[in-house]
């Protein structure tokens, strides 16, 4: 999948199995990879936890899952919600305080896409399903992003992919005839449509230049524009291009200035005319 | 003595949402009731009612394993930084009713963002 860090650092990982995001003294976040296409490295994610961890008045513990046609609005216990009423909601029906609460879910497209609130941390996490995999997107002030991040332990959020996991995004955009890169399948460009109903169904990746034209009717930059080639080259399942656009949408809503910190390009990585 | 305006809090509370006995939502209405209780303490000395209580709603803390109703805050090492503008005079002794923290985070505002996405 694709990464951007708490440093604004862009990647793209193999990191096949389970790894942690953000493992902190508030705040945990996991997620699973699996597999896209038979014989490539690239993987998506299908599931997501991710644990409020509580120790103080205000956050009592909540855990949140979501898998694959799974994106609950409501944590693993049934609740909606956590931490200590506000003052003077006895005997208000729950919906009337529900806001004033530090932890809750908000539902933003049933099945789809939910928000979670951790006032107290100041935090919004965000879950997506777009196509047939997850996504994730988090706020969080700087201090608690960053709190424990010189211990030991793997936070890709914080940290970014190990060395041996990332994948030269640039080397596959460029490299289309100029041989195999280890992300792309070994058996030719022809791979499983992951929104077929058929599982036997195979699909061909996309060639640059298809991948560009659908992913500039997405208005993708930078490189949003480079996720968005690289998933539509290596898979050929256009639903890729709808996550950068998610994930570029989230990105511009949770940081206020997050249009400074992109380029405004529209040509894929290294292309001829990327000024 | 308030103890009985307190019990018909609590049981509004709990009758409105719903909750179940032992829930993390139980917690909450607990220990807000914890604190009507303890705010009306120096009026309930010597009340039987009162401390029977008192007692009943310690055995369901237990019972319903509430760790954090009535602790105190910043308890298992997470720094408060959300805690900061708790009221200054809060004691654990004698609170009132809404002296609760506010329970907003109240660092500074420099945010940052990472997402996860793609294949």
């Amino acid at each position: 999948p694709h990464l951007v860090t708490f440093n604004g650092d862009f990647q793209t990982c193999k990191v096949a199995g389970a790894w942690p995001l953000i493992d902190n003294a508030y705040l945990a976040v996991s997620v699973t990879n699996e597999a896209v296409v038979p014989g490539s490295s690239a993987t998506a994610t299908t599931k997501i936890t991710i644990i409020i961890k509580g120790g103080s008045d205000c956050a009592p513990e909540r855990t949140y899952e979501a898998a694959v046609d799974s994106v609950p609005a409501s944590f693993v216990d049934g609740s909606q919600w956590g931490g200590p009423l506000p003052p003077g909601s006895s005997g208000l029906p729950s919906s009337a305080f529900e806001h004033l609460v530090p932890v809750r879910i908000v539902e933003k497209e049933p099945g789809r896409h939910v928000e979670i609130h951790a006032r107290h941390l100041g935090a919004t996490l965000i879950v997506r399903q777009v196509g047939r995999y997850l996504t994730f997107a988090a706020k969080l002030p700087r201090e608690i992003a960053l709190q424990g991040a010189g211990r030991e332990g793997l936070q890709l959020c914080v940290k970014g992919c190990p060395a041996s996991e990332r994948i030269d995004v640039g080397t596959v955009l460029l490299g289309s005839g100029h041989g195999r890169h280890p992300s792309m399948p070994s058996s030719g460009r022809f791979y499983r449509s992951q929104t077929s109903e058929s599982p036997s169904a195979l699909v061909k990746g996309m060639t640059r230049d298809a991948a560009l034209a659908l992913c500039r009717e997405y208005n993708l930059t930078d490189y949003y524009l480079d996720s968005c080639m690289f998933d539509l080259m290596t898979t050929g399942d256009p639903s890729f291009s709808l996550a950068a656009s998610r994930a570029q949408a989230d990105y511009f809503s949770l940081l206020p200035d997050a249009a400074n910190r992109l380029a405004n390009r529209t040509w894929p990585l290294g292309a001829s005319g990327s000024s | 003595c308030k103890v009985d305006s307190c019990t018909r809090q609590f049981q509004q509370a709990a009758m409105a949402s719903g909750v179940r006995r032992g829930s993390a939502a139980f917690c909450v209405i607990l220990r807000q009731y914890s604190d009507c209780l303890r705010s009306t303490a120096r009026s309930c000395r010597g009340h039987l009612a009162y401390h029977s209580t008192i007692t009943l709603v310690q055995n369901w803390n237990g019972d319903s394993n509430c760790s954090y109703v009535g602790g105190a805050s910043g308890a298992g090492g997470a720094p408060a930084i959300f805690n900061k503008d708790r009221p200054r005079n809060h004691d654990h002794h004698s609170p009132k009713v809404d002296d609760s923290p506010s329970c907003t985070y109240q660092g500074r505002p420099e945010v940052t963002h990472c997402s996860f996405y793609g294949d």
